[in-house]
């Protein structure tokens, strides 16, 4: 084979009841991401290129896990991570804990061809970021209202289990007096 | 989590994944993907990105097994692909793409869905979700 490629928008409990349309919208974004690296790799592009244009696609898809569309952490913010490697090289770039750069597998492409270190995190990132003309956004722009309500959720649940476990820790008496 | 593999004309073989991490994360904690070795990873035989529970995927430093598993057991990519799935990690805790430098594909999962991808310039092409 001349080229090959494959993607991916996350693995987990992806429940199979969601309606029709909704599958069908994540089908065709994974097509469209697909047909991304496609055209660069049938017009002879590099898997450097095709790899980074793809996942940069599927970051700027608020669907997905990765830029827009990023979880929340337990403080309500946004943390993203991102890394790519070339083998016939062992060179590598990766980054960890960002929060203002659009599409940080560009910045982790940058890492890999202009440092001679591999992984920069947190604030070092940021301001090795600012180094390169690279698109930054503040924290609202990766928000969205289902991973919104998803954090919601899980602060409910860690509270609700909090106050499970603090239950338990309490003597017979004071399990008493807390029932008050 | 995001993620491609890639082989090219030249014989460029390239692993990248990106990630917004997980859910109510604290005190900075760090999963798989920008761990070199473990969710994402390329060596001269094959490009490596994973998705899934991240803790479990860095103690199997899953992407270098892959690699290692098919130069040194000798093992093809399918062989590579099971035995990370499904020996060294859990059902429920992963998924799984690769590409190996002769530009077979690899979408495997012990989850119950991954959203994936897969084509090549013998025309093979495929999206999916669930099995």
């Amino acid at each position: 084979k001349d080229w090959a490629l494959v993607i991916h928008g996350g693995a987990g409990t992806i429940s199979k009841d969601k309606p029709d349309s909704v599958v069908k919208a994540y089908k065709n974004d994974l097509s469209e991401a697909l047909a991304i690296g496609e055209d660069i790799l049938k017009s002879g592009g590099s898997a450097l290129d095709a790899v980074e244009n793809v996942i940069n696609y599927l970051e700027n898809n608020p669907k997905f896990n990765a830029g827009k569309g990023a979880v929340f952490t337990h403080d309500g913010g946004h943390e993203l991570d991102a890394a790519i490697m070339l083998g016939n090289t062992r060179e590598a770039g990766t980054i960890t804990g960002v929060k203002t750069v659009k599409n940080p597998i560009s910045l982790a492409r940058l890492v890999m061809e202009n440092s001679k270190h591999v992984m920069f995190a947190g604030d070092g990132a940021e301001k090795y970021a600012d180094k390169f003309e690279l698109e930054r956004v503040n924290q609202e722009y990766f928000y969205t209202e289902h991973r919104h309500k998803a954090w919601k959720r899980a602060l409910k649940r860690e509270k609700q289990k909090d106050a499970q476990s603090g239950l338990m820790e309490l003597t017979p008496k004071e399990l008493k007096e807390k029932y008050g | 989590t995001v993620g491609a593999v890639a082989v090219d004309k030249e014989g460029q073989i390239v692993a990248g994944t990106s990630t917004g991490g997980m859910t109510n994360k604290k005190f900075g904690r760090v999963g798989d993907v920008p761990i070199i070795g473990s969710g994402t990873y390329a060596s001269d035989v094959v490009a490596v990105s994973m998705t899934g529970w991240g803790e479990k995927i860095m103690r199997a430093v899953s992407g270098h097994t892959v690699s290692a598993y098919m130069k040194h057991k000798p093992a093809s990519l399918e062989e590579a692909g099971s035995y990370l799935l499904e020996d060294l990690l859990n059902k429920g805790e992963a998924g799984m793409i690769a590409v190996d430098k002769d530009g077979n594909t690899y979408m495997g999962m012990n989850t119950l869905g991954m959203f994936r991808g897969a084509a090549d310039s013998e025309g093979n092409r495929e999206v999916a979700i669930w099995e």
